[in-house]
């Protein structure tokens, strides 16, 4: 059932900020709410999105790292506003 | 690194030359390199700074210093920033070693070094093979941000999370180029990390350099495949590390590695792995000596005879040592063939191919008391042919997109010597004691920082080059021929093809002034996706301006360097645009037909009146369908469109598949 369902960790990846660079400071608190709050209206709640969130992309890159499990993922993948939604997985040095 | 610039920049005895792109372009002066690795061993000479000035006002980094144990920044190493939130989410370990930019592991100082180190007279591997260690960009400015952390299990050291944030933090801190020696599956670039980050970074005017991977000579294996990125393949220079091995039968074959000679300069008695066995080891497992699988009594005082595999070539004869054993010859198997890499082995060791490795194994086998000897290792320079691909070198084709040639480019990636980490012995093995400055390292990981420091003296000669420019500059001044003046061949001596090196061996002088470039912009890369197929809703979503899909969105007219055609039927054209950014100048074009294809361009002449003026040409590619010379089905077939002035020489592959 979905709470035991597996959680992984994902990127949320939605493309590039509306924001400048030079107004882009001042605004990570205002993206990272907006990440918390996107997230919250498929996890229920601010409190858990903030859990689940470990990364806001706020600068340049629009998206966020967070812990879902599968059926969350595939709900946030088809959102208008999400360009992707993939596994954070390792890579390798070459 | 202390002949690989030589070599690329065709140094002689150590001395630049005025006309040189080091001295044309202040060494790097200037301009700020970040490296995506395993961090940095700051107290490393190649990151002192010695001479340096004041730090450029442009840089918005810092040193993250959380323990105090730390790493400190100077004036060369100006930023070390670590990101393990999403390597902590996987499971990873998070503690003193792994909340820290310090590299316990050498890579990150290794690649660093060779893309932005300073010159460092006196460098060896633990007392051998002295020699200046250089960057390509030795007067720029280095920030390492660390990604790649102990590997959890067999997905990989590097998180897709971490290697996002820290991609942000160098856009951010004001970096020139990022150095990128990593790398996964070839993926979706909209599911891929590398991919979506260096997009972002060259869409604020950073150039990525990334490695091509390391699981050649398997065709269809390279990685980090986007057009944005410059892809990097590896091949060798023109230096060996010899090391012979001396049969009692007279025979002496040669091989290579980094190691002291046998003592006594006599011959010592030979055994193979499985002749050293211990009892309750399996006889495979011994042959690749293997922990645990050796039996002192039998290997104490003998040279052992090693396959490789699991174990012998990475522990660099740390388990033939602990056995007693007092040298040992790696042979490879059949599928590592040709393939010999001179490590720093921890005994008197020699690597041999897997036809040489036979000869050792039948000797053994044929004898009833086998002897040999190991001489210590030499090096040897000007050796021919050079450069030649690694095997290890990841190929294309481009699984991800066809029509987009990968890698774009090679350039020296075997036996490297640069910086290292003083926290291990390059055998990586918790006994070996040992600790070296310097050590040497091969893979992809060790070529694409060179790009990145030839990159650093672009970006300061023409800092009002686009990436997609400084790219262009590297593909088309590239060369495919090697020092005998016959085409660069593979690891297994046959001639290589784009497949292997791209445009060809990078040749940093003739890229500071490649005469023409094929430059794209940021609406290019959208079109590109256009192109192969996203929808215009989720490619808005990459650009604060209202874009829309052009109609003919096309990947063939994508004015990519190189040309690739898949799955021709019939026949196609291409467009492409070049631009001068040379003096006014008039240039013909010449073709290089791939076996069964006829190429035309039209117009064959252009001709330039000013710097910056863009001119379009056309290429109908067409299949000879009609006659017996026609392209086989599905094989590919390689030829070559050639701009020049006489003075420039703009060289793009042209690659061919046939339906």
């Amino acid at each position: 059932t979905p709470a035991f369902a597996l959680k992984q960790s994902y990127i949320v990846y939605m493309g590039v900020h509306s924001h400048g660079p030079e107004d882009a400071m001042t605004s990570v608190s205002k993206v990272k709410n907006s990440h918390h709050e996107f997230l919250a209206s498929f996890l229920g709640s601010t409190e858990r999105a903030k859990e689940a969130i470990f990364y806001s992309y706020t600068r340049e890159i629009n998206g966020f790292a967070a812990t879902l499990d599968k059926a969350e993922a595939a709900a946030i993948a088809r959102h208008p506003n999400v360009v992707s939604v993939f596994l954070n997985k390792g890579k390798h040095l070459h | 690194t202390t002949h690989s610039w030589d070599f690329m920049l065709l140094e002689k005895n150590g001395v630049v030359h005025r006309s040189s792109l080091w001295n044309k372009a202040s060494y790097g002066e200037g301009i700020i390199i970040g490296n995506l690795d395993t961090g940095v061993w700051p107290e490393s000479e190649s990151f002192s700074d010695k001479g340096f000035g004041e730090v450029p006002s442009k840089w918005k980094g810092f040193c993250q210093n959380v323990n105090h144990t730390d790493v400190t920044c100077n004036r060369k190493l100006i930023g070390a920033r670590y990101f393990n939130k999403a390597y902590a989410s996987n499971g990873g370990k998070v503690n003193s070693t792994t909340s820290t930019s310090r590299d316990y592991d050498g890579h990150g100082s290794h690649t660093l070094s060779t893309a932005g180190g300073n010159f460092v007279p006196g460098a060896n591997i633990f007392g051998v093979f002295n020699g200046t260690a250089k960057g390509g960009s030795p007067n720029a400015r280095v920030a390492a941000y660390k990604v790649c952390w102990p590997p959890i299990n067999q997905d990989g050291e590097c998180y897709d999370g971490d290697i996002l944030e820290a991609f942000e933090a160098a856009i951010k801190d004001g970096v020139d180029v990022l150095s990128v020696s990593l790398g996964g599956e070839p993926s979706n670039y909209l599911e891929d990390s590398t991919a979506i980050g260096s997009f972002h970074a060259v869409k604020n005017g950073v150039v990525v350099v990334c490695s091509a991977g390391n699981d050649g000579p398997k065709d269809g294996t390279v990685t980090n495949v986007a057009p944005w990125i410059i892809t990097v393949g590896a091949s060798t220079i023109d230096r060996e590390f010899d090391t012979y091995v001396e049969l009692h039968n007279g025979q002496r074959i040669k091989g290579t590695s980094i190691s002291k000679a046998l003592p006594g300069g006599r011959f010592y008695p030979l055994i193979s792995g499985a002749q050293g066995k211990a009892a309750n080891a399996s006889a495979a497992d011994a042959m690749l000596c293997k922990g645990g699988t050796l039996d002192p009594e039998k290997v104490k005082g003998k040279i052992l005879a090693c396959l490789r595999g699991e174990n012998a070539r990475v522990d660099k004869g740390m388990q033939a040592a602990l056995a007693g054993a007092v040298g040992m010859i790696l042979c490879n198997d059949k599928l590592t063939g040709n393939e010999i890499i001179a490590d720093p082995h921890f005994l008197p060791a020699s690597h041999l191919t897997y036809k040489d490795g036979l000869a050792v194994f039948e000797y053994i086998n044929s004898t009833d008391d086998p002897m040999g000897f190991i001489t210590p290792s030499t090096e040897h320079l000007n050796t021919k042919p050079a450069p030649f691909m690694a095997a290890f070198s990841s190929r294309g084709p481009n699984k991800v997109t066809p029509e987009i040639l990968k890698p774009d480019i090679t350039a020296p990636g075997v036996n490297i010597i640069a910086a290292f980490t003083g926290a291990k012995s390059p055998t990586e093995n918790e006994l070996d004691k040992r600790r070296t400055a310097f050590t040497t390292e091969s893979g992809t990981s060790m070529s694409c920082p060179h790009v990145s420091g030839v990159v650093g003296l672009l970006k300061k000669l023409h800092p009002d080059w686009s990436p997609a420019a400084i790219k262009s500059a590297i593909m088309t001044t590239g060369k495919t021929r090697d020092n005998t003046v016959n085409p660069m061949l593979n690891g297994s001596f046959v001639k290589a093809t784009p497949f292997s090196y791209g445009a060809g061996h990078i040749r940093p002088n003739r890229a500071m002034d490649p005469g023409l470039v094929y430059d794209l912009n940021v609406n290019d890369y959208l079109d590109f996706l256009c192109a192969l197929g996203y929808n215009q809703s989720t490619i808005q979503l990459f650009s604060k301006e209202p874009f829309s899909c052009p109609s003919n969105a096309s990947l063939l007219n994508f004015n990519y360097p190189s040309i690739t055609i898949s799955h021709l039927s019939g026949s196609v054209t291409v467009s492409r645009i070049v631009k001068n950014v040379g003096s006014p100048a008039v240039y013909a074009a010449r073709i290089r037909q791939p076996h069964g294809i006829s190429v035309s361009v039209e117009p064959n002449i252009l001709k330039f009146e000013r710097t910056g003026e863009e001119k379009s040409f056309q290429l109908t590619i067409r299949n000879r369908i009609d006659g017996a010379e026609g392209a086989p089905p599905g094989d590919y077939v390689f030829g070559e469109l050639l701009w020049s002035d006489g003075l420039h020489y703009v060289r793009s592959p042209i690659v061919v598949s046939s339906n």
